[in-house]
């Protein structure tokens, strides 16, 4: 969940 | 999602309506630098790649869909319609890409948080949009008069990267192991590119009169 974090974001 | 993070994105689809109307209604590009687009639509098509790969929620979907989806029919209508692309300012817009391109492409070959496919993409869709407002700052600067609806495009855009610091701040505060180095420099180098822009935007507001850059 932490690599994920950023790539929520657009 | 936080409050700023969500007025960030509102901010930029504003951004893109404000564009679309003024192209779609008024039949008119004067003052909207196409490199700046093209440079914008390499930056959603490199980004928003994992749309297809990973799926984070309907909202992410459907704002990359929408992002995609303008850029590439505002070079369009720039490029193609007959109207529309008599009144581009081809002579005045004169910034190459591949000087910006190609260093993005490099430095994101340098520096990345991973060495995969998708994180260089990432990095270099981040750098180049870091500078893609460059030709469009460069034509305001040469047009000098310039209309209410394309001061009102680059304030907006210009809002929602400020927005987004906001957003990062936020989320380091209330997220454990937010750090994100590459995200925050570069968009911190976007927004300060519209800082002078920014300054005579108010200046203009202030006296209640058009918006005119100095030479």
């Amino acid at each position: 969940a932490i690599e994920e974090d950023i790539h929520d974001e657009l | 999602m936080n409050i700023f993070r969500l007025a960030g994105d509102l901010t930029h689809l504003a951004s893109v309506l404000v564009l679309l109307l003024k192209i779609h209604t008024i039949k008119s590009c004067a003052g909207i630098s196409l490199k700046t687009q093209e440079l914008y639509a390499i930056v959603f098509a490199t980004r928003y790649l994992d749309l297809f790969t990973t799926y984070i929620s309907l909202y992410n979907t459907l704002m990359k869909l929408i992002f995609l989806g303008s850029s590439f029919s505002i070079v369009w209508y720039i490029r193609k319609h007959k109207i529309v692309r008599r009144s581009y300012d081809k002579d005045q817009d004169t910034f190459r890409h591949y000087f910006i391109v190609l260093p993005c492409f490099v430095l994101a070959l340098i520096i990345h948080e991973k060495f995969t496919v998708r994180e260089v993409l990432w990095a270099f869709s981040l750098y180049l949009e870091a500078v893609a407002i460059l030709p469009q700052l460069v034509l305001l600067q040469r047009t000098r008069n310039i209309d209410n609806l394309t001061g009102q495009y680059v304030f907006l855009l210009g809002a929602y990267r400020a927005l987004y610091i906001l957003n990062w701040i936020y989320r380091y505060f209330t997220e454990p192991h937010f750090v994100h180095w590459i995200t925050w420099i570069s968009g911190l180098v976007q927004t300060l590119l519209y800082a002078d822009f920014f300054y005579y935007y108010f200046q203009s507001m202030k006296n209640n009169g058009k918006l005119q850059l100095p030479a």
